[in-house]
This record gives structure tokens, sequence and C-alpha cells, in this order.
């Protein structure tokens, strides 16, 4: 809910309580001693006022611990699906590794609840967070079309930290289906904004793996997201390609500080690594720029991430500024993300043209070299397909050759723009070639399509093929993406309402005093220039050449109808300007019966019964009838808005005290409701919770008193008297686990002791009774035999390994690693 | 050695004429349907469980004759992807 449109930054911003909060280096500086990055902006976003409320993010992965202490307030049930289980809860499967840690791990980035005295504070600490279990059993491609296309109309932003394996030698992408389900979310997504798509590069460095041979960072549709040390190195695990879009901070060499986040079994870790780290913090920005601006489209985020990210420290060799003066970089993109740039932009930002797409196919001939070149005009010849301002450029290939890894691909733009489509992949041995595999580049953004574009291959034969069996290039296809006007011109006098945000300008009071006569006639003057659709179609259009038709009495002077000396009707102008005889006043005229003259409405009016502002009856371009007041403005009342195509101000939803362009795309709820999305949903007291499908509050289970559904393990926070033990709400804490009143978290929990501990004080090393088969030694239990050492030379190497951390060890080196500590 | 396809028992469905041609077409070749496939209109995902949960290749059977049916436009078994969390 914005209070203002002229924000500045509060230096006065409040400290978190959040434990982990001074660790979030990339965050803030609260510490002039401590070395940190603010660059992202972050904390200046927040301190005008966006932290992603009403904005809903997902993140598909391998669940996500919806009762965390740090996610459970934020937690969104509608934003979650489980595809692995086929139900509507998507809690991790918990084992003795923790492997399905990933989710949770990435959902607190993005929305991790703030001053709750619990780990951290995400980006979007406001926003709504869910997750959709899919990575957690057989991945096919019905499993990611599905995750991809769970309730588009209400998910704003997908978040995805996972990909084909990073191995350096796969070439996989989407099937059909997830393709289908990209397609069908950028078109209806959103209500037709788009559903917006954030995509964690491939870890694959180390392995020389290259970021273009996975299929869902380089579709057009996704945003593409790379890493930077805290230092601004490139970090080991960082594959380099056209594709990537903007970079993040996230975790570098062992001396280099992780990311802090919230953990499986309701932890915190600082351990948090990976371009995993980088796709959530994108999400979480970008929600932060849905609540400046809920109207911009998929493609308007990719043109704002476009114009505001920034090289600032980040260190690369190839960093180049494009012929749209856009600096771009193989390992960065477009560089960092500024979160305060993407709001601030967002706020005033016009969307972007239609896309359109134009296609030119290139046949190899018999003896086509590996090199080729498309000229292309940018399909000016079709309207439809004209693209004159490139944004994404696709190259599909078919190249035969015995050894795939040996290939490098670049594509020059007319402008001179290299853009590093495939680099060698050592361990890549395939024979398969590429087989219409789609390489795209983000490095030619603005650039103008029309020219020369090459297409260059390089085969380095490696010593692992015959080098007399060469490759060829059967074929090619340019297709560029773009639009065919300037994106960022003005779209002419008129404001483009549709996709633009109200400036609050001073306007007259409707109710108020008539404006003297001076100020008047003024008024008509400058009303001479309305070019409604005065000689349309419309019934109040006069004919032409009436030739004394419309002439009254007293006859006329001439053929036209100013030649008259009365009127018949309705006398149109004045002495000044001329008279003319009409049978019907035009628009921005109403018919005056007494005076049998058309006189003016008021001004904004198209359609009028009088000449005050309250006689309105339709309005000029750009206004929008109120029908309270019968009058003519640029906003709207509450719970009312504006309609485009009729220019009337139209009443929302019953439920809704506020809307936008749609009576049930609600942004503000009457009392006694609240705000899931865009739907007002009714407010559930304590004890109860929204029923999905009966669409009513239910009772909680008696242990809880919140909830998320009526079984006993679906509390949020638990009844008086009851204690908090994993996701149920119990009286005493089970055989197992000890209980502790949390000073900043308002309930009793009980956490459990240490393996095979029955009895236990506290955390650690602190048990006083073990199960059956087990002894208690040092306060911990072991199981029933003498403690001792399978091998001495061994135990000694394990121990001056430090491998008495693995279970296994311990139990063949007892005494080593036990009892000498 | 290039990665081998590992083959599911269960099947992407295109079938016009909504939710009950699907039902009535899955009960006739043994298949449940789990419903459409995300938001993608007339597609459904089918599972047979008569058929090995995973194979190395496609198996054959009296469920194949789904794909010769004339009310369907287009079946793909699905395969197991490598997926990895980065």
């Amino acid at each position: 809910y914005i209070k203002s449109d002229t924000r500045s930054p509060d230096p006065n911003f409040v400290h978190f309580n959040d434990p982990k909060w001074s660790n979030m280096w990339y965050i803030h500086c609260t510490d002039k001693n401590n070395r940190c990055r603010s660059e992202m902006n972050i904390l200046a976003a927040w301190q005008r006022g966006y932290t992603g409320k009403n904005v809903v993010v997902t993140i598909l992965d391998d669940g996500i611990e919806r009762n965390h202490p740090d996610l459970a307030q934020n937690y969104d049930q509608l934003a979650s699906y489980d595809v692995n289980g086929n139900d509507h809860d998507p809690t991790p499967r918990y084992d003795s590794s923790n492997e399905n840690k990933h989710g949770t791990r990435c959902a607190g980035e993005v929305a991790a609840v703030a001053n709750n005295s619990h780990c951290i504070v995400g980006i979007a600490y406001n926003a709504r967070i869910g997750g959709i279990r899919m990575l957690d059993g057989d991945v096919t491609d019905v499993v990611e079309a599905k995750s991809l296309g769970v309730r588009p109309d209400y998910i704003d932003i997908y978040s995805a930290s996972w990909g084909p394996d990073d191995d350096g030698k796969t070439v996989d992408g989407p099937g059909p289906l997830a393709k289908q389900a990209f397609e069908m979310g950028i078109k209806k997504g959103r209500k037709g904004l788009g559903s917006i798509f954030v995509w964690a590069s491939g870890n694959g460095g180390r392995q020389g793996d290259h970021c273009s041979c996975d299929g869902y960072t380089n579709s057009i549709y996704t945003i593409s997201i790379s890493s930077t040390t805290e230092n601004g190195n490139k970090p080991w695990y960082l594959e380099v390609c056209s594709s990537t879009l903007a970079t993040t901070y996230s975790s570098g060499e062992f001396y280099d500080r992780k990311i802090v986040t919230t953990d499986l079994r309701q932890r915190c870790t600082d351990g948090h690594t990976g371009t995993s780290v980088s796709a959530p913090m994108v999400a979480g920005v970008i929600a932060l720029t849905l609540e400046a601006n809920p109207l911009v489209s998929w493609r308007d985020i990719q043109h704002l991430l476009v114009k505001t990210s920034r090289p600032v420290h980040l260190k690369a060799n190839d960093w180049k500024t494009n012929a749209a003066g856009h600096r771009v970089s193989h390992l960065y993109g477009f560089g960092l993300v500024d979160a305060e740039g993407m709001v601030v932009e967002a706020k005033k930002w016009r969307s972007v043209p239609t896309q359109h797409t134009c296609t030119r196919i290139r046949p190899a001939s018999r003896n086509q070299s590996l090199n080729s070149t498309i000229t292309s005009t940018g399909c000016t010849e079709q309207a439809e397909q004209h693209v004159s301002y490139v944004e994404h450029v696709v190259v599909k290939v078919l190249v035969v050759h015995p050894r795939r890894g040996d290939l490098e691909v670049s594509l020059i733009s007319p402008s001179g723009t290299r853009s590093q489509l495939l680099a060698k992949r050592l361990f890549d041995n395939s024979n398969e070639g590429f087989r219409n595999w789609e390489f795209m580049t983000v490095q030619c953004w603005g650039e103008r399509a029309e020219g020369q574009w090459i297409l260059e291959i390089i085969d380095s034969p490696s010593s692992l093929r015959n080098p007399e069996v060469l490759g060829k290039l059967k074929e090619w296809t340019l297709v560029l993406y773009g639009t065919s006007g300037h994106p960022y011109q003005s779209h002419g006098t008129q404001h483009s309402r549709s996709r633009m945000l109200e400036i609050p300008t001073p306007s007259r009071d409707p109710n108020g005093p008539e404006p003297p006569p001076e100020v008047l006639k003024h008024q008509e003057e400058e009303e001479e220039e309305y070019s409604g659709r005065r000689g349309s179609s419309d019934n109040t259009t006069q004919t032409p050449s009436n030739l004394c038709v419309e002439c009254g009495d007293q006859g006329c002077d001439g053929p036209d109808p100013d030649h008259c000396l009365n009127c018949i009707h309705y006398s149109l102008g004045s002495l000044k300007t001329g008279r003319t005889c009409v049978s019907h006043c035009p628009l921005g005229f109403y018919d005056n019966l007494e005076a049998r003259r058309c006189r003016r409405c008021h001004k904004g009016c198209e359609r009028c019964v009088g000449r005050t502002p309250t006689e309105c009856r339709s309005c000029r371009r750009g206004l929008y009838f109120n029908p309270l007041n019968t009058t003519c403005s640029e906003t709207c009342p509450a719970g009312y808005f504006a309609d485009d195509t009729q220019r009337k101000c139209l009443r929302c939803h019953e439920n809704c005290m506020k809307c936008l362009r749609d009576s049930d795309r609600c942004t503000a709820c009457n009392d006694g409701y609240s705000l899931a999305g865009m739907t007002c949903v009714p407010e559930c007291a304590n004890g109860t919770f929204f029923h999905l499908e009966e669409m009513k509050c239910s009772p909680c289970h008696t242990s809880c008193s919140t909830c998320t559904g009526p079984g006993k393990e679906e509390c949020i926070q638990c009844a008086r008297d009851h204690l908090q033990q994993e996701w149920r709400c119990v009286q005493t804490c089970a055989p197992g686990y000890y209980s502790t009143e949390d000073a900043g978290y308002h309930q009793g929990m009980c956490h459990k002791c240490e393996e095979n501990c029955l009895s236990c004080d506290g955390p650690g090393t602190t048990c006083v009774k073990c199960k059956d088969s087990y002894n208690l030694v040092s306060r911990m239990c072991i199981v029933n035999a003498t403690c001792n050492n399978a091998d001495e030379v061994f135990c000694e190497m394990v121990k001056s390994n430090r491998l008495c951390e693995k279970k296994l060890f311990r139990q063949f080196c007892c005494r080593t690693c036990l009892m000498t500590g | 050695l290039a990665p081998r396809n590992v083959y599911t028992n269960h099947w992407a469905v295109r079938i016009a004429g909504g939710q009950e041609e699907a039902d009535k077409l899955a009960a006739k070749y043994g298949y449940n349907n789990y419903g459409q496939i995300g938001s993608l209109e007339d597609h459904y995902h089918f599972h047979h469980s008569r058929v090995v949960r995973r194979a190395a290749f496609s198996t054959r059977g009296a469920h194949s004759f789904i794909q010769m049916d004339p009310k369907v436009d287009w079946v793909q078994q699905q395969l197991v992807k490598q997926r990895v969390k980065r």
C-alpha cells in the first residue's frame, strides 16, 4: 500500500533483531570495520518502502519447510504444491542426510520473516512464499510442466535453482510439455502480464561446462542469473555464456563468506553456496519491483534488469559496451542487480511495445564452411514481424561433428558485438553434434536488427579424435526477438494508462465553484484542440454540405452551413470563430434547447448535459467517468477501477477496497478480509483457517492456535500450554526431546536430543538416559559393546584427518574418537 | 557412453474432448488419468500401474494401442531426466 510517490531513503532505518542479520554481508553494512557489500542496494529499496508486499513467489525444488519459524508467517499454501507426492503439502522428505534442504534454503533468501528473532531477513520479507516439491522423485517432462503451471494467475514469480547435469558434456533442456508451459506462462500468467521465471545459471565451471548447453537458462522466457564472490571475482563454479542476464553476490573460495539462510529442521545455516543462491535473490528483488509497479510484464522485468544492472567492481576481462550503450560480459550479463534502481525505474515505467519475431533460415551448401552469414532486414516487409530493436537473439544450428566438445560458436551482430554462444568443452566427447539446438544471446540487447549477422564456428580438433574427420554445418536459423519501435520512447502525447502508474497531479475539485468567465473562456480556447471523434460515425455528427438544409426561416447567403442567417436546430461556434448550423451538437458540446446553441461541455467531458463538471456523461481519452458524481477525472474513487475500454470507473468486487484493471484483481481489501494474491478472502479468526475447497473458515486442531489446515501436523502456532515438536503441538515433549522456552519466540518448543538418547538436559552432548542397547559414555549414547578401536594405526589416521565427525569412523574407532575427545 | 534413457510408467497424452473423454480413454487402455498437466489444455497425465516403473527400454503391451486411437492426438512416454540442484 503505497503512501507516497516521492520517497527518499530513510537515514534512521531500524535494526532487525534477527540473530543472523549482522551476517548478511551482501545487504548492509552495520559496522564500518566490517567489510561488506551493499551494491545490490537492497536496503535502499526497503527504505523506499518496498518489501514485496502482496507479491507471491514460489520455489521449484525439493520442498519447503512450511512450519519453519522464519518462514511460517509468510508461507502461502496457494503458492505451493507437491508434484512428487501429488498433494498440497510441499513439506520436504526428512532423512538422515538432510538431502532435501535445498528448497528451504532458497525460500529463506526470498521471504524469511523480518524482526521475529529468528535466523535472517529475506530480501522481500513481506512477500508470500510457497514451494513446489518436484525434485524429490523422478523428474519427467510432465513433472516439470506441472510445476511450471501451478496457479499461474496467482503466483507472480517462479524461482528454480536446478537444471541438467553440469558435468561439461550434457546438452539438455525442457521437453515439449515444459516448453509449452513456459509459453503458456508468459502469455497467460499473471492475468496476461506473463509469469516471471528466474533460473540459476549452471554450477559446472570446474568441469568447463557452458550454460548455453542448458535449455532452461538458454530460454528467452527465463531470467538466467549468475554469481560473483564478495570481492567481485569469478567463482570457481561459475559457467560462462551469452544468455546470462544479471548477477548477484554468492559464495566463493573457502576464505570468502557464504550466504546465511533458513535450513531444514527449523535451523539456520551460513553455508548456502553456488548459483543456487542467486536466483532466489533476484526473485526477491523482482518481488520488490512488482510491489512498486504490479503492471510490468515479463519482458518489462527483463528490460528493467538490463537497464539497472551495473558492472560495479565485478572483474571480467570481457566487459564490453554493445552498440546500444549497455555494458555486458559473458560472466555477469549486464552486471550486479540493483534493487533500488529496479524499484525507482519500475515506478515510472511504460510498458515496452509488443514483441515481434523475425526468422531467417540459412541452409548450407555442399561445400559450406563452418562460417556463415545472414543479412537481415529485420523483416520490415511484414509489419507484425518487424524487428528494429533487438532483445533476445536465438540461433538454431544443425551441425554434425565427430566430437562436440571441440566446437566454439560465436555470433557477430551487424554492429560488431561478438557473443560467444558456445565455448570448447573438454569433457564433451559426444558425436551427436547439435540437432537444431537453440543458442541464445542477450548481449546485443537494444541494438539494431538490420544488417549482416555472422555465425562463426571454430573447430579445434583435440587429440581424442581423428583430425581428418571434419564436422559440417548443415543449416542454421537466426531468430530475432524485439520491437519495431524504440522500447523506451514516449508513445505520443496521450498517456498510456494501461501500464503506467498514475502520477498525482493537482486537479480541480469537481464540487467546487465555477471558475470566473475569463478562465472559462481560456478553457474554451484551449479546447479547440480536442481531437475527439468529431466527424466519425457517431450520431451526433453533422452531415457535410447541408446547402441551407440546416438554415432557419431567415435563409442563407451561401451554400455551406456557416452561411446560414439562422438555424433550424442548433448553432455551433461563436461570433469570433464563426457560426455554423448543425442538426446535432458534436462531441464536446451539448444541445442547449433554449438558445438553440451548442454549448461546450466542461473540460474533460466528451458528452454532457450541461456546462458544469458534474454534468458529464462520458469522458475524453485519458479520463474516466465517475458514476458517483458524474464527473471525469484521471483517477477513480476507492472501490472502483479505471476501465480503459469504456473509459469509466467500474466497481471492484464487493470484498475489495481497491482493485486494478479488473473488478476481481484486488490490491486492498475491506474490513474482515485479507489479500491472498489478488483475491480478498475472509480473515479467519485465531483457531481457524481458510478452507480452499469449501471457501470458508474451518476450525484448527485443538492443539493449534493458528494453522494452515485441520490436521494436528498443520499448526503454525501452538495453543496455550502446548509445545511445538517438529510440526506438531504437544502438551509434553516425547521421549528423545527436551523442552525450551524460546525468549524471542512466544511459545515453548521441543528440540531433539542427540541420537539414541531418551532423555537429555539440552542441546549437544547432555544425555542422561539412552535407549536400550546403548551405553551412556561422556553423556553420549554409544552401542552396547566395549568401546574399542578396530586398529590403532588406522584410528590414529582417522583422528589426524579429522574423520571422527563421520559416524562410521566413530564406530570403528570408538576409543580414539569418543574417549579422548 | 551416451547416457541411457530410463522409461517410466507415466505418459503425457493430448486428447480433445475434455476430462470425460480423457477418463474414458484412460479406462479403455488400462491407464489411470491423473488429470490435466498444469495449465496445458487438452494435455493429460496418464499412469499405467501394470507397466514396470523404470525400464531401459519402452515396453510394449496392450497399453501401447492408445497411440493408435483416433481420439488421441499425441502420446509421449515419460523419460527420467537427470536434474541436479545447484
